[in-house]
């Protein structure tokens, strides 16, 4: 059988999927939500100079600092940089050269670590797209089961079958079959001529089309 | 006109039934095909949690070198104070001109603030700071904090999402896996204990 057995004998086809759609859900939005926040706009901070303008405009808003990366277009601001005091202590010297390299090692490793978080959100964004797959694939299975209430025994049950001319002027005759999936509303499945009742997979096509007109009405 | 008799419904109805239970049973097997690769990356995301932990200690262990450095730097006389001075009041116009030009065409807002605010920062600034490379410093401070932020945001995330997703796939249709003492849920961490005691560190957090 589908499920195997609980401790508490089979549990119905309504107990085992209805939750599921609701559960898919909320753990999309537990997802998702996380990533319209604010905290999400990556610190590509301008370590490189190409950093988003957007980002600057805000910081020069907020305290100015975003002026200081400019220092690049401003010839004496560049020299200050490269005044060297060292005649008066070389000890300063070295340790501005230390400086230095603690700066562009912490610098180096910054990035990595942006990188690497970015592989995180890339991960976490496959995960959030395997739940929508999820859904995608399952979500009439649990609005199945939603509409399931009693024990039926079938899962398919086909109510009238009736053949008609397609309309007066073809003589052709058409297969009609009404059924409900479970609890759902009747669909009606109407089938050429050429699909014989007597072909042993006419039900097959039944149910095959009744379960398209159903999902297709479901993602409606 | 109806052509079936009662049995032929129901036999029609049971081989349906047939189709539609097979088709259940396909997509429970999706279900198990999206559920393994749902581990497999939470797999990879606990990788990269570790690789994270490790690099955020490398890239601290920096931020604190580069920190010790300038404060012992700071610590100094200032010293070829007048040539400083001298290309400070030169390199300011340049950098206010400069930033405003920037502001006005990228930014579009009100540019008299920013500008007043900008003129105000640049006469309480000293040119040491620049020296000593203080910009690029606030800068690597500003992005560790930003950076814990956006982790921690994604922790808080997916904590949420893998507790629903524990739920979801562990009982509906998959047998338990064996339960011994280090099993933890697929999505769970690893030292998966109560919140509440669970101290917020902030790297494994």
């Amino acid at each position: 059988s589908l499920i195997p057995l609980s401790h508490y004998g089979p549990p119905s086809f309504h107990d085992m999927f209805q939750p599921f759609l609701e559960m898919i859900h909320q753990a999309q939005q537990a997802m998702d939500v996380q990533f319209h926040r604010p905290a999400f706009q990556f610190p590509d901070k301008g370590l490189r100079e190409g950093e988003d303008d957007r980002a600057v405009c805000k910081e020069i808003r907020h305290n100015s600092t975003g002026c200081l990366k400019m220092k690049g277009q401003c010839e004496k601001c560049q020299e200050i940089l490269s005044v060297d005091c060292s005649a008066n202590n070389p000890a300063q010297a070295h340790l501005r050269q230390e400086l230095n390299d603690s700066l562009q090692m912490a610098e180096r490793l910054t990035q990595q670590y942006n990188e690497l978080l970015h592989s995180l959100q890339t991960k976490m964004l496959n995960t959030s797209s395997l739940l929508e797959q999820l859904n995608e694939q399952f979500n009439w299975v649990s609005q199945l089961a939603n509409l399931t209430q009693g024990e039926d025994q079938y899962y398919l049950r086909v109510s009238t079958v009736t053949t008609h001319s397609n309309n007066s002027e073809e003589p052709s005759r058409v297969t009609e079959v009404v059924v409900k999936l479970f609890d759902s509303d009747p669909i009606t499945v109407v089938l050429p001529e050429e699909v014989s009742k007597d072909n042993p997979k006419f039900m097959d096509t039944v149910a095959e089309k009744a379960l398209q007109e159903y999902r297709k009405k479901s993602r409606a | 006109e109806q052509e079936v008799s009662d049995n032929e419904l129901k036999e029609m109805s049971t081989q349906g039934s047939r189709y539609i239970n097979k088709e259940i049973q396909n997509a429970v097997q999706g279900v198990k095909q999206i559920k393994t690769l749902i581990e497999k990356t939470n797999e990879e995301r606990k990788s990269l949690l570790n690789s994270l932990e490790e690099a955020k200690k490398k890239k601290e262990d920096a931020l604190d070198d580069t920190r010790d450095t300038e404060m012992k730097l700071k610590a100094f006389p200032e010293v070829c104070n007048e040539t400083m001075m001298a290309l400070w009041e030169e390199c300011k116009p340049c950098l206010k001109q400069t930033c405003m030009k920037f502001y006005a065409r990228v930014c579009r807002s009100g540019s008299g603030l920013v500008g007043r605010q900008l003129e105000e920062f640049l006469n309480q600034s000293s040119p040491f700071y620049f020296w000593m490379n203080g910009d690029r410093i606030d800068s690597l401070m500003e992005s560790d904090r930003q950076q814990s932020q956006v982790l921690d945001a994604m922790q808080d995330s997916f904590t949420r999402a893998s507790g629903i997703m524990d739920m979801l796939f562990q009982d509906r249709f998959f047998t338990h896996e064996p339960q011994d003492t280090h099993y933890f849920s697929p999505f769970g961490f690893p030292h998966r204990r109560p919140h509440f005691l669970y101290p917020k560190s902030r790297l494994v957090r």
